[in-house]
């Protein structure tokens, strides 16, 4: 089946769906049969970046590859339960579609706990939380106090990780493999950046995760958005030309998915 | 009666939380009396902040100004209609309580579609958007699509503040003054940057907001969140020398309460 990887981390603003946008792009190019799902029901930024390609491919010189793509919606009713079911029916039938026929399954989630982002953490084989370099970023896994009484606290994002490791240990025994990847690196290092990073490795132990090296903060990771490229696209044919950061970008891509230790050829 | 000011954006992670900490401090140390209110109930980021500064406070050498702080809590029943109600009253008891004993009133929000996050627009007189320099964070103000046919369809975020300025309009004529603040700047201006700053100008005559020039990406702006602290504050004192970056950082944010345009002496 699929091999899951689902972008999470409530904290906002991280990089979820950049990171969707580079990953799933970076799997297609690979030759990889890759299935994309995007449960930010409102912001739907993975959903749009995919329109843009679409519209974009159809007049583009060469050939575009875009993935089997889901925007899952949100039921607003008047009961609780209710919306849950629906929205549940949903997402299980895009599973469906896509755990057999795919190699990878590419899920981006919103910033805010809701039920399908917790549903998600639950099936992910390989989860990815971008993250600043930033104990604003840090408090949302482990409390960052003044005071040393109530430093350290498991804080709430890290608590629905744990919640989804206990869940999935008793349906399949399978094991989520967490990874706090650090994104918008600044080019120079801060005495904060450092900081930040002898935090994560301590709590990595703690909250079991790994921390990759992940993208530096590059305007090519974000403008070609509106029309559905990235740095790993043939951008200089579209009259674009690959500077010396594009090249970098490629291969801070690249290195990425190393430290990702997906399964290459999956059965 | 209180100027309330709101600072929000539901796309995740543009600076809320900071700018709303970096203007209620600069608020207090100008010698207004200040309330905030996080609506924020699950990350809490000013809240956690204002945590840290009353736990630095305790043995800071020097007299360390805190705000009137409220800290909203979501209610989570089956039914959507009584926790609504439940939310309202303890809002609305927390706004009586500052709406005439303070001079300003600052309100943080989440980056989601809540019921109090809406109904702290409809209450706003200056509400601050901040954003960053990218397509991905134009695209919830208005389409930004490859397909010229799609394109500049008002997106989710800017119908929240336009469906406010209407019931504003029903209920006193108040008018909101809704300022998009650029956020995280680089030190150069590329040329991704130039086109957002040319798409906000042409939106706002359309959306009827006003663009400010904000706060540079700057690490002072980060690293004393587990300390409760700001460039404003006296860091010299506190072993910190306060470096180059930190003198513009004061500045920078100087000139941005002046963009805000806020009154002087508060009736
Ligand atoms: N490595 C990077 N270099 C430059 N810009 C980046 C990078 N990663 C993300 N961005 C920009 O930072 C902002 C936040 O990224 P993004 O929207 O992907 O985060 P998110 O976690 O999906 O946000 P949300 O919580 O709103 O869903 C966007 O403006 C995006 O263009
Ligand atoms: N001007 C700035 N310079 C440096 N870092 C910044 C600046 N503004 C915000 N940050 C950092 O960027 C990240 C996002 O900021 P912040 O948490 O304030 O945004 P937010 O909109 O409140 O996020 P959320 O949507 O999660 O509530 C944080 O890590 C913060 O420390
Ligand atoms: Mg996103
Ligand atoms: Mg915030």
């Amino acid at each position: 089946p699929a091999h899951v990887i689902v972008i999470a981390n409530e904290k906002g603003g991280v990089g979820k769906s950049t990171m969707s946008i580079h990953l799933s792009v970076a799997l297609l190019k690979a030759g990889y049969r890759v299935a994309t799902i995007d449960l930010d029901t409102r912001q739907r930024s993975l959903t749009r970046f995919y329109e843009n390609r679409a519209s974009f491919a159809r007049t583009a010189p060469w050939d575009v590859e875009l993935p089997r793509h889901f925007a899952m919606d949100h039921v607003r009713g008047a009961n609780a339960q209710e919306n849950e079911s629906a929205e549940f029916a949903a997402f299980a039938e895009a599973i469906g579609e896509v755990e057999h026929a795919y190699e990878f399954v590419v899920i981006d989630t919103p910033a805010s706990d809701t039920y399908l982002m917790r549903l998600a953490h639950s099936l992910a084989d390989t989860l990815i939380s971008p993250m600043n370099d930033s104990f604003v970023d840090v408090d949302v896994m482990s409390r960052v106090h003044h005071d040393r009484a109530h430093r350290g606290q498991v804080a709430q994002y890290a608590e629905i990780v744990l919640e989804a490791r206990r869940k999935r240990r008793l349906v399949d025994n399978g094991m989520i493999d967490w990874v706090l990847v650090r994104n918008r690196i600044a080019a120079l290092q801060s005495n904060n950046a450092r900081q930040v990073d002898q935090a994560l490795r301590k709590l990595a132990v703690e909250l079991q995760f790994r921390v990759a090296e992940g993208l530096r903060d590059r305007v090519i990771f974000r403008e070609l958005f509106p029309i559905g490229l990235t740095a790993l696209d043939a951008i200089e044919e579209a009259n674009h030309q690959l500077t010396p950061s594009q090249q970098t970008a490629r291969r801070e891509i690249e290195s990425l998915i190393g430290e990702l230790r997906l399964p290459s050829r999956v059965a």
